[in-house]
Parts: C-alpha cells; structure tokens; sequence
C-alpha cells in the first residue's frame, strides 16, 4: 500500500 | 466514513457553535483562553490549507472551510469586539513550550519529508496540546462557567470518538495512521480530569469547581 495516509480524516 | 467519526465531527461543530454562541450571548469572552484560541487557527492552518489540492469529499471541503473560517472569526472576536473582557493576565501558559517540541516531532515523525507532510504533522502534534492554556487557565481560576465546560465537553467528546473511529478502520478498511492515533490518544487522555469534573458535577446541576 501507499505508506502515506491519505488524511481523509479532519 | 463511520458513524464515530460522524458523530465526532458534529461533537466538533457544536463545541465551535457553543463557544460562539457563549461569546455573543454573554457579549464577553470571558474564562476563554486565547492562546489556546490562537493555537486551534494555527492547526487549523497548517491541516486544512490541504483544501487547494487535495479533494477528498464536499463534506470534507466544507468543514474545513468551517473550521478556519470559525476559529479565524473567534479570534477577531477575543482581540478587537470583546477585546475588553479579554484577561491576558490569567492566561499565562507559556506557548513556546508546546510550539517548539512540535515542530520538532513533527521534523522527526512525518509519513514524508516534505514542507505539506512535516506541517500535517505538526498539526497533528500541536492540536494534541492546544488545549493546555485553556485547562491551565481553568486550574488557575478554579472554577468556569457552565457554557464554557459545555464547549470543553463537546471537545473532548469529538477526540474521544476519534478513537473508536481509528479502531473501527482498522478492523474494516485496514487503515492505521500511528502518528494521529498516538496524538489523538495523548489528547484525549489531557480531558480525563476535565470530564470527571464535568460529568459528576456539572451534568449533575452543581458548578464546576475545581478541589483546591
């Protein structure tokens, strides 16, 4: 997987 | 999106509209830290300017919009219309203290070396402690108004269903971001104290007192 999160959270 | 997370956001909203409606009703900004006011702008800030390229939903967009926009005008609110029921003499916490060890984290504990990963962190980091004046200034005055431990709660409510959030993503998507949930824990652990207070007091009628 992309080892960066996706900061879809607020 | 879970029902945690959604229920943790509105928790969010409403502590905003609680504190904007405390400040206009009561026409005083009074028992508000504004250093911790001014950390919240700069969390919101360094997170949400995401917003100029990165799309993750209209909801998303839309409530980062609002954060900014909210924190931005309270600000303005304490400074210039309320500036006079504005006590700086209370709220004395130093924020260097709580800056300085987070840009250091956030230099060390980033998901990418680069300018928009190190600030998300250092947003991250420092809304874990942003609300420190304001628990400090509490502590100092020993006592706050019911409106404002309404405001508190419905913060700490929204850091605290952040984490049956994290824990429901795990189990469903797979998904663990270490650095929000090890901030997002130390955050919620800074409220215990308050919601002790909070929930065997205030909710029960009386005061919100602190035990000398």
């Amino acid at each position: 997987g992309n080892p960066v999160p996706q900061h879809d959270e607020l | 999106m879970n029902l945690f997370r959604l229920l943790g956001d509105l928790s969010h909203l409403a502590s905003i509209l609680v504190l904007l409606h405390k400040i206009q009703t009561s026409r005083s900004c009074r028992g508000i830290s504004f250093k911790t006011q001014a950390l919240y702008v700069a969390v919101f800030v360094a997170r949400y300017l995401d917003l100029f390229w990165r799309y993750i939903s209209l909801y998303n967009s839309a409530m980062k919009v609002f954060f900014i926009g909210s924190s931005c005008y309270i600000l303005y609110l304490m400074k210039y219309r309320y500036r006079p029921t504005n006590d700086p003499s209370i709220d004395t916490f130093r924020i260097e203290y709580l800056l300085v060890p987070c840009a250091i984290l956030s230099l060390i504990f980033n998901y990418n070396f680069m300018p928009t990963e190190i600030l998300w962190s250092f947003s991250i980091f420092l809304e874990s402690v942003a609300i420190l004046p304001q628990l400090f200034m509490l502590q100092r005055t020993g006592e706050a108004e019911a409106i404002t431990t309404h405001y508190l709660a419905a913060l700490g409510i929204y850091r605290a269903l952040y984490i049956p959030n994290w824990i429901y993503r795990y189990f469903t998507e797979g998904v663990i971001d270490p650095i929000a949930v090890t901030a997002g824990i130390v955050q919620t652990g800074l409220y215990l104290d308050f919601f002790y207070v909070y929930f065997t007091k205030v909710l029960q009628g009386q005061k919100f007192e602190l035990p000398a």
